[in-house]
């Protein structure tokens, strides 16, 4: 292909699963992934 | 998690919210399809119910723990999220599951290398006794979607999670689709008995053929066999790989005369919707005069004995290949699939065959792009070298292709690449097109084969046509046309055509497990590729008031979107249209606070539904006060304790005042009769 002209966009930037989307974005939740409510929740 | 405060309805009720990406709501919506055709949970827009899952773009992918009650739940599908195993995955966590590697009995089956993991990290390798999480009697499941993958918040680059059995060990982690034991322990936590969309899958491996029965009136029968004079000698299913088995039904057109026919016909089936896809394997050996085709048999009242109809008739030369066929059919009541096979003029040396045969109520993919010896090109196409579907053409004119890195590329060798591109078809078609491509979603299916639809673990990611998206370093637009955007390449056949820019992942799936189920067989992978219009997704999702289709829509300015590596500006966007609320709307005027939603009370006056939670409430005309059990308890507390507090003082009053009284009373007494009271002993 003449790649001055037709390029390639990976959607994914790397990334290969939801925790390293999650730990790219500084998030830092239960479990990787998971919401924890303290009211409901049980204590981790 | 263990108890049923837990669980959701059947039907979960969803509410997208606004801010979501527009290729992420088109990826809940097939990861919707994936729950409806696999499990009894369905998904229903958000009609009001006390407790619903509003999915938003947070920063990241995220969900709370089964069905917390607290009216709206938040689930998080942010960028980077949009995959349909992603989706499913989150939405698994809403409905009650946690990982599969904090099940209670985890360390029988993997080993938690604790001294890997990064420092503050190892709260994410919890795990939960089974008073806390039940696996619902099903064993430790490495293929789960659920799982972690071996090397999760390792601090180097060795794994944390290192399976007993170690064929595991790149297994775990591969969120592909659900596995089989994901579903056994969804339909069991739901007490589900039938899939909302699922209607039938027959790879003829029994004896009973699925209940199919051979058509009356019909001049030949179709037979059950393991192989056919003149091919094939082999089923699908198996591919012969299982002495004893590997069945399929076959016409045989060596004998008999021509307009011969045979009918195979499905059992009974009702359908819910008015669409499904009946998808099987043909294998045409016969004359090229021979022919199959696709009917219905439709019963209703007038028609009890059923009025068959003709759907579609297979075309094509005689192959030695088993075909991957699709057909779509609307039907809406009680019905039959007819397979009717019918000898034409000529001699024939075989016949037909039918194999792996699957009905749903689900959308056919539009396009199928069949690798021959797949493995063979993995093993010899050179690293970053892609390879390029057929151009195929969409509903909407649109022509559009798929490039594949079988063998990956330098940064990402272990992985195969998926890209697609929009490409120039027919000139006057395209110069009707609207350019940019506006908002079409392009799928690249890479099929799991398995026989039965509900088992498969397909891989699948969608992309998205942004027509405002630029290309990196360009002020032209990346799904322009690609006579404009695109460069010049010649096709196989000397076809010179334009190929745009490619849009897609490096890591769309190891190659590793490419290799693995039956995502290639009999040498074969088969990729399905579909382009839908999802420019409704540019809508609001109506609120439970507000649902006011074919109304006058004003016009609004989206956001401007460029490529994260391209420095040109930003440009406005086309106006699009969103719904509104009609003026006439008594809701119009009414704004009701705190996520309450406007109603019309019998039809005449506008009032607010206020939002509710397991404690908590709204209240006040416009929903602005916010009460909760823990104001009663005070408020019970403080009543007590002013009314105990009143109640003493009055007392006390009463009291004093009696004492008072009586004083006076005796005192008057005494002084009325003029002396004192001289006291005796009256007992002495």
């Amino acid at each position: 292909l003449p790649t001055s002209k037709v390029t390639e966009y990976d959607v994914d930037g790397g990334k290969e699963d939801l925790f390293e989307v999650n730990q790219a974005a500084g998030l830092e939740l239960f479990e990787g992934d998971i919401l924890y409510d303290e009211k409901q929740g049980r204590n981790s | 998690i263990i108890g049923d405060e837990y669980l959701w309805p059947t039907t979960v009720p969803y509410y997208l919210e606004d801010d979501l990406d527009i290729n992420a709501k088109g990826v809940i919506m097939k990861a919707f399809e994936q729950y409806r055709l696999k499990t009894c949970i369905d998904y229903k827009p958000w009609s009001g119910e006390e407790n619903y899952i509003s999915v938003f773009q947070g920063n990241g992918c995220y969900s709370y723990v089964g069905n917390r009650h607290v009216g709206k739940q938040s689930l998080s599908i942010g960028a980077g999220c949009d995959q349909t195993a992603t989706i499913e995955h989150e939405f698994l966590h809403a409905l009650g599951f946690w990982h599969e590697q904090s099940r209670a009995d985890r360390d029988d089956y993997v080993t938690i290398m604790w001294d890997r993991i990064q420092g503050g990290m190892e709260h994410n390798f919890n795990k939960y006794d089974d008073t806390t999480s039940s696996s619902l009697n099903v064993p430790y499941d490495y293929d789960s979607m659920m799982h972690y993958s071996k090397n999760a918040f390792s601090k180097g680059t060795e794994p944390t999670i290192v399976t007993k059995i170690p064929a595991f060990s790149d297994i775990i982690g591969q969120s592909l689709e659900f596995s089989d034991s994901d579903l056994l322990k969804l339909n069991r936590l739901y007490n589900c008995t039938r899939a909302t969309t699922f209607l039938d899958t027959c790879d003829f491996e029994l004896e009973n053929i699925c209940g199919m029965i051979q058509g009356q009136g019909d001049k030949a029968d179709w037979e059950h066999v393991t192989k056919a004079t003149g091919g094939p000698d082999t089923d699908y299913s198996n591919m012969g790989r299982c002495t004893g088995t590997g069945y399929f039904m076959h016409f045989s057109t060596i004998s008999g005369t021509e307009g011969d026919t045979a009918l195979l016909e499905s059992r009974l089936l009702y359908p819910n919707r008015n669409y499904q896809c009946l998808q099987f394997f043909y294998y045409h050996s016969g004359n090229p005069n021979d022919k199959l085709e696709i009917w219905v048999r439709e019963y209703n009242e007038i028609n009890p004995s059923g009025t068959l109809r003709m759907i579609e008739t297979i075309t094509g030369p005689p192959e030695p290949l088993w075909q991957l066929h699709h057909v779509n059919l609307d039907v809406s009541t009680k019905f039959r699939v007819v397979f009717k096979g019918t000898k034409g003029a000529g001699s024939s040396t075989g016949g037909l065959s039918l194999d792996d045969i699957n009905l749903s109520e689900t959308a056919c993919p539009e396009h199928v792009w069949r690798i021959k010896n797949f493995k063979s090109i993995m093993e010899n196409t050179p690293r970053g070298t892609a390879i390029h579907s057929p151009r195929f053409q969409s509903k909407y004119g649109y022509t559009f292709q798929m490039s594949l890195y079988p063998s990956g590329t330098t940064t990402y060798p272990e992985y195969l690449g998926a890209f697609a591109r929009l490409t120039s078809g027919d000139d006057m078609i395209d110069s009707n097109l609207t350019w940019p491509c506006p908002w079409m979603q392009i799928t690249m299916m890479l099929m799991d084969q398995n026989a039965d639809i509900r088992k498969r673990m397909s891989n699948q990611r969608s992309i998205t046509t942004d027509p405002n998206v630029k290309l990196p370093g360009s002020t032209m637009y990346f799904w322009d046309n690609p006579r404009k955007v695109g460069a010049q390449v010649t096709d196989v056949d000397g076809t010179k055509y334009f190929r745009g820019s490619g849009y897609g992942t490096y890591g769309y799936l190891t190659q590793a497990r490419a290799l693995s189920r039956d995502f290639i067989k009999g040498g074969d992978a088969i990729f399905l590729l579909s382009m839908e219009d999802i420019s409704n997704m540019l809508l609001s999702q109506p609120l439970p008031s507000t649902t006011v289709p074919n109304t006058t829509l004003p016009t609004t300015t989206l956001p401007t979107t460029t490529l994260p590596t391209t420095t040109v500006p930003t440009t406005t966007v086309p106006t699009t249209t969103v719904r509104t609320i009609p003026t006439h709307d008594l809701c119009a005027s009414v704004k009701c606070e705190n996520d309450g939603v406007c109603v019309i009370d019998n039809g005449v006056k506008a009032a607010c539904r206020c939002a509710v939670g397991n404690d908590w409430w709204y209240h006040g005309d416009r929903c602005q006060f916010k009460s909760s059990n823990q104001d009663g308890v005070v408020m019970a507390v403080v009543s007590s304790v002013v009314v105990f507090a009143v109640m003493v003082v009055v007392m006390v009053v009463v009291t004093v005042v009696s004492v008072e009284c009586l004083k006076n009373k005796y005192k008057k007494k005494m002084n009325d009769m003029g002396a004192g009271i001289t006291t005796r002993n009256v007992h002495a």
